[in-house]
């Protein structure tokens, strides 16, 4: 990819967003490492995997819909996999 | 339901509070968890009781923060509480995180629901991604607890793993948390039978399942009532019951457990193991009890024998177990319950019920069990 301009801020969504879909929806290492360029496949695929299971419009972005069920009280056992 | 389908191997599970929460009254928290586990109760064979001590299958608690199992709490909102899958130790048990302003209502957080659905995971459900579902992930207060129910992929997910309700029948018995249907049994059924009898306070209880009939002298029609309206916390399906009538106290079995109520409240330190009242440990279960009024004797049967059991000294007699048919004659085993009336005992055995008089030594009449339903 090019380098982009200037180190852009990430918006608190992104970190958020990271780590809701590490504890939800078992986001692993090397989907973590991507995570950061959001638009990967797998990063998308993960996102679109838990929109999916939220009944939400399948965007594969952190749109606003998709950031405000994220940010509803919810509870802590995970959605995909279970704890390890 | 998670990886691999956990599940209890057994449909008679204990619980215990081990703290509580300073946003609520005690009570309302231990109401609202029976509520809870009732809703769970209504759909399949499984009972639950509480204990007050010691290791229960599912441990409940209130924690902030890291509270020792690697999966810390995070504050006020987000993640609410997590339970862990059926199993042994920490598996079944379920925590609540602190930093959450609890309410029995709609501000806050609403107890009930997120225990229903804690509780649900306790049980061997996963979450679910239909929005209508208890076991939807994100916390939802469109459904009061007063209106609340059990959506159908809740009921396929939990009967995918238990069955049905033994009375999954059509009769209608309005409960507050589940549409199913659940049946009473019909009082004049002639085939009906007893699960146990009791005297408590003047008054006579014959149970059958999850109810139980009351027969009260200024009512001569025979109420009937959810075991659980009486004593939430109490199992159904009971074995057998009497009345210490010098106590004030009704004592429930169910397997090697038993209670004692004292009116409608049920005693702490409750249910005690039945082998502290002197039986075996061979001894799974009692089929049924009486007390002796006048000798203060309480008669326990179990298979074809029975053990005497001093009151005054909270002693087994010694000589027990004797044969039933060697101080009974007449009296066959398996008895499913026995009352003392009018200076006779009444042994029940499926739909027949046999009058023993006691200074004759002898069966002197069979009735139909139901007889005293007025059938």
């Amino acid at each position: 990819y090019p380098l982009q301009g200037s180190v852009r801020q990430e918006p608190p969504n992104m970190d958020f967003a990271q780590r809701y879909l590490e504890k939800y929806y078992n986001l692993d290492k090397i989907e973590k490492q991507m995570f950061k360029r959001k638009d990967s496949s797998p990063v998308v695929k993960k996102i679109q995997e838990m929109q999916k299971f939220l009944g939400l419009e399948m965007t594969g972005k952190l749109d606003s819909n998709t950031m405000d069920v994220m940010l509803k009280p919810r509870c802590g056992v995970p959605d995909v996999g279970g704890f390890t | 339901t998670f990886p691999g389908s956990p599940k209890w191997r057994k449909t008679h599970l204990t619980y215990r509070v081990e703290n509580y929460t300073p946003d609520l009254p005690r009570e309302s928290v231990d109401a609202a968890i029976e509520k809870a586990l009732k809703v769970w109760e209504a759909v399949t064979p499984l009972t639950f009781s509480r204990l007050s001590e010691g290791e229960a299958d599912i441990m409940i608690s209130f924690a902030a923060g890291e509270h020792g199992d690697f999966y810390p709490f995070d504050g006020p909102g987000q993640s609410l509480a997590h339970a862990y899958p059926p199993g042994p130790g920490f598996y079944g048990d379920v925590h609540f995180d602190e930093d959450e302003k609890w309410t029995l209502g709609s501000s806050g957080i609403n107890f009930f629901l997120v225990a229903a659905h804690e509780l649900g995971h306790a049980l061997g459900l996963f979450h679910s991604d239909k929005k209508e579902s208890l076991m939807y992930p994100v916390y939802n207060f469109s459904k009061s607890p007063a209106h609340f129910r059990l959506s159908q992929d809740d009921i396929d997910g939990i009967q995918s793993l238990y069955g049905p309700h033994p009375y999954s029948g059509v009769i209608v018995v309005p409960t507050s948390s589940v549409s199913p249907r659940t049946e009473i049994p019909t009082k004049c059924d002639p085939s009906l039978s007893f699960d146990a009898v009791s005297p408590l306070r003047g008054e006579l209880l014959f149970f059958k399942d999850r109810y139980l009939w009351r027969l009260s002298h200024w009512n001569p029609e025979p109420e009937v009532h959810l075991i659980s309206a009486f004593w939430p916390s109490l199992p159904s399906h009971l074995d057998a019951a009497y009345e210490a009538n010098s106590k004030d106290r009704v004592f429930i079995f169910k397997g090697t457990q038993f209670w004692a109520v004292r009116g409608s409240e049920v005693q702490a330190g409750y249910p005690k193991s039945i082998h502290t009242l002197g039986f075996p440990l061979a001894v799974r279960k009692i089929d049924a009890a009486v007390s002796d009024k006048e000798t203060k004797k309480t008669y326990f049967f179990v298979g074809d024998q029975y053990w005497r059991f001093d009151e005054k000294r909270w002693l087994m007699d010694k000589g027990f177990p004797r044969l039933i048919r060697d101080d009974f004659p007449g009296i066959e085993p398996q008895v499913d319950a026995v009352l003392q009336a009018f200076g006779f005992f009444y042994f029940f055995h499926g739909s027949s019920q046999f009058e023993f008089d006691p200074n004759a030594k002898m069966v002197t009449h069979t009735l139909k069990s139901n007889s005293w339903l007025l059938c």
